[in-house]
């Protein structure tokens, strides 16, 4: 395995969005997944639509929370092909579901994994290595104040209440640590990104792992 | 500045403003707490974000919104992780 490794310098990650005050965490972690293992396959890297999972997957609750399996659940079980983002824009709430045409341009998967990979992060970076960015659900509590630094501390697994996609990873220093995208905006963190440290499941962020197959 | 940098505007002297100015107040005493365990350099740091008038309560219910399986059956077991695969 690489002591480096990250799909942004692939340019395989679209950029940082913002989820303004929609608890849309779920559904931002879900599609960047799908935005990068859509580009992995050889497709234009593009924006695709959350607002078109906030609405329309009726097993999560819009911006008032959800699930990045159960997301993935319904868009494999529905077939649903996801819209461009500038088609299907988003609007910080919940909306009633546009319907499209199945003949309508849009990105579909053909199924999705999850893995619980708590005490096993080797194997996680060999999967993102594989697969593609991985949506992970991690405690995020301490977040609200993070600038920048990897973090070690003041969070756990087992709490688990944000979803963000982890992009890659970084061993060549002292600490080695994950590349974490988040959606909270380029001014959070470090360029809306945050780092994780690695091997000890540091946040839950090894324990709800999931991925889009295309 | 934290009102400028982050274009908040709180009614001046109405009591929510004060209200939220302990609400900062407790963030940077937060962040003390948090930068206590700092020790070195490449240690997370924390401060004053676009998150600081608000409190950790306001900070949850809006932006912690995503929740782990209510059935984890379907979880592939740990010994057939990936690496197996192959």
């Amino acid at each position: 395995l690489p002591l480096q490794f990250d799909w942004r310098d692939k340019n395989l990650v679209t950029g940082v969005k913002n989820q303004l005050d929609c608890g849309a965490c779920w559904a931002f972690s879900i599609v960047g997944a799908i935005e990068s293992a859509n580009a992995i396959s050889g497709n234009p890297l593009e924006d695709l639509s959350v607002q078109q999972v906030i609405d329309c997957s009726y097993l999560d609750r819009g911006c008032n929370g959800g699930s990045t399996d159960s997301a993935l659940k319904w868009l494999n079980q529905t077939h649903t092909k996801l819209l461009r983002s500038s088609e299907y824009p988003f609007k910080a709430r919940t909306g009633t579901c546009h319907y499209f045409p199945p003949t309508e341009h849009g990105v579909s998967i053909n199924g999705y994994e999850a893995y619980d990979f708590s005490n096993y992060e080797e194997e996680m970076m060999k999967l993102l290595i594989s697969v593609g960015p991985l949506a992970v659900i991690v405690d995020a509590v301490s977040w609200q104040d993070y600038l920048g630094g990897i973090i070690q501390h003041h969070c756990s697994s087992g709490h688990s209440n944000h979803a963000v996609l982890v992009v890659g990873f970084d061993k060549t220093g002292d600490t080695p640590y994950w590349i974490v995208k988040n959606s909270w905006g380029t001014s959070w963190g470090v360029d809306g990104y945050v780092h994780v440290k690695m091997g000890e499941n540091v946040c839950g962020i090894a324990d709800f792992v999931t991925f889009p197959v295309m | 500045f934290f009102m400028e940098k982050w274009g908040r505007k709180y009614p001046a002297g109405s009591l929510p403003s004060q209200e939220r100015y302990q609400v900062f107040l407790k963030s940077l005493e937060r962040h003390r707490f948090l930068n206590s365990d700092a020790r070195n350099t490449s240690d997370a740091h924390y401060g004053i974000n676009q998150f600081s008038d608000l409190s950790v309560e306001e900070f949850t219910n809006t932006y912690l919104r995503s929740h782990p399986p209510r059935n984890k059956d379907y979880y592939v077991p740990k010994k057939k992780a990936f690496g197996e695969k192959s």
